[in-house]
């Protein structure tokens, strides 16, 4: 799975996933990423979200809209949100990661697994690549 | 820190000890290939919508990403692809899903926001908009890499050894789970 968030120069945020779901997988099953508010969710008032990993977790706990609704309700950064909505898919046996940026240009890259290919780069241009913990 | 873009290549059991210095740089660089491929766009007035179809677009095209050329197998040895956007301002959206001959699936989820009433389009139905929607259809072949085959063949090993410990675990149960799902 791969996805990227964004914050442009309006202030608009934007969201994608794409993905070539799990190994050997059978009878047609589809993952989180297509689901909006699972895999991907985008809303200017709060956070974009890409998320990537066990797909049943992501659509039974709607991550991406639930890390917006904790943005939105509970006053929560992104981070903490970020965390939070993690912690609820590992407490479930799910695992995976997930990327958001909210409107501000604050952003989070949480994941419960031993790694997660992940980028990001500053509105001034710097860059910052990771792969491990 | 202000961030304009953030990108993921998925997540799981990636250690370091797994990985050769040739493939983590080549990692790295096809992330910030795409990094550098959104934040151009943003800094030259596009929109957010253009740079993130930019940048996934650049990792469905990498193999090194379960992705579009990359992807996984299923089962019977197809590559069934999702993708899907969303635009934070409008809260349009759209979807494409078990799609196996979209170049781009992250593009042809694009033309379903803007092109269509829809949010999800799923199988030969989605593969027929793209098509008349003027995306670039690809043999299904164009996805296939063999380092992803030989883990579907992997896969399947296991599938048959675990069929046949549960079968016979099932039967001395006097239980037989038909078809045999594993988490």
């Amino acid at each position: 799975t791969v996805g990227a968030v964004a914050l442009d120069h309006a202030g608009n945020l934007a969201a994608a996933t794409s993905t070539g779901g799990m190994t050997d997988k059978k009878y047609g099953r589809v993952g989180d990423s297509p689901i909006i508010g699972a895999g991907t969710y985008a809303n200017n008032n709060t956070v974009a979200v890409s998320c990537t990993g066990w797909g049943e977790f992501y659509i039974r706990n709607v991550v991406a809209y639930d890390l917006s609704a904790q943005m939105e309700y509970k006053g929560l950064g992104v981070a903490a949100a970020g965390q939070s909505v993690i912690r609820k898919v590992g407490t479930l046996g799910g695992d995976g990661g997930l990327i958001a940026l909210d409107k501000q240009g604050h952003m989070a890259m949480p994941f419960n697994t031993e790694g997660m290919y992940r980028g990001a780069i500053t509105q001034d241009g710097k860059i910052e690549v990771y792969i491990y913990k | 820190k202000r961030y304009a873009m953030v990108i993921h290549g998925g997540a799981g059991t990636i250690l370091q000890k797994n990985m050769t210095p040739e493939k983590e740089a080549a990692y790295k660089a096809a992330l910030t290939l795409a990094l550098q491929t959104g934040y151009n766009l943003l800094k030259s007035g596009h929109s957010s919508l253009d740079a993130v179809e930019a940048a996934v677009k650049m990792l469905e095209d990498n193999p090194l990403f379960n992705a579009g050329k990359g992807s996984v197998f299923t089962h019977d040895g197809r590559n069934e692809m999702d993708a899907a956007i969303m635009n934070g301002k409008t809260l349009q959206a759209g979807a494409v899903a078990g799609v196996t001959n979209i170049k781009n699936p992250v593009s042809a989820a694009r033309a379903v926001m803007e092109k269509s009433e829809h949010v999800l389009l799923t199988g030969p139905g989605a593969e027929q908009f793209a098509k008349e929607a003027g995306l670039e259809i690809v043999d299904p072949a164009y996805f296939r890499t063999e380092e992803r085959w030989k883990q579907l063949q992997e896969a399947l090993h296991d599938d048959s050894i675990k069929a046949t410990q549960a079968h016979a675990l099932n039967d001395k149960l006097g239980i037989r789970n038909r078809d045999y799902k594993f988490g």
